[in-house]
């Protein structure tokens, strides 16, 4: 399971 | 960032200064929909948790803050503000919130990116961040007389989100592993919410005159 990006916006 | 994206959160600061600005200097919240405005802190507040937890960059931080005190001081003004908050349209601005909450909290308990804490309540964020204009939209059709600041405030945001559009679809054909497919979704939910005002929007500024909305 790959892993979640982070939130990069806003 | 691209351009898009800076373009895009440059409107939703302008956006949320307008309507600090017509508050401060008109002393006045008069057309604005106090249920927009507490949905709006309550999305920020969800989403910017990772505050705590993630470091994007100095921008991404501060631009947090001050989305999320911005939001506050707005909610604050409007209950509790001594003079503001005796312009507010108590009785026009009706919508029934919470449900748009409820449900927007269902819905990402099922579709989220991962079920932990902060992604459900990013996801939600995103969801409520959809609909939260809608309480708004609602007040401007119903009070029919609407100032030119009020108009300009929902003018910015939606274009914020027109920016963020052109944003994905940059970063879709940019980036190899582009896949935001909860907050585009969205997203494009939301942008479509401001289709009809926009469409009046365009009209009265042809003709360089008043927005009207139809009853």
């Amino acid at each position: 399971e790959p892993e979640t990006e982070a939130h990069d916006e806003l | 960032m691209n351009i898009f994206r800076f373009a895009g959160d440059m409107t939703h600061l302008i956006s949320i200064l307008v309507l600090l600005l017509k508050i401060y200097a008109t002393k006045s919240c008069s057309g604005i929909s106090l249920k927009t405005q507490e949905l709006y802190a309550i999305v920020f507040v969800a989403r910017y948790l990772d505050l705590f937890t993630d470091f994007i960059s100095v921008y991404n931080t501060v631009m947090k803050l001050v989305f999320i005190g911005c939001s506050l001081a707005i909610v604050w003004c409007m209950r509790l503000h001594r003079v503001v908050r005796r312009t507010y349209n108590k009785d026009v601005d009706t919508f029934r919130h919470y449900f748009l909450v409820l449900g927007c909290f269902l819905l990402a308990l099922f579709v989220h990116e991962k079920f932990t804490f902060q992604e459900v309540l990013w996801a939600f964020s995103i969801y409520l961040e959809a609909v939260a204009i809608l309480p708004q939209l609602v007040l401007l059709q119903r009070s029919g007389n609407v100032d030119n600041l009020t108009v300009q405030y929902v003018f910015f945001l939606g274009a914020y989100r027109a920016f963020y559009i052109l944003n994905w679809i940059y970063r879709y054909l940019t980036e190899p592993h582009f896949g935001r497919w909860i907050a585009s979704v969205a997203g494009l939910v939301q942008t479509a919410l401001y289709a009809d005002f926009f469409y009046y929007y365009f009209i009265s500024w042809k003709n360089n005159a008043k927005l009207q909305l139809p009853a």
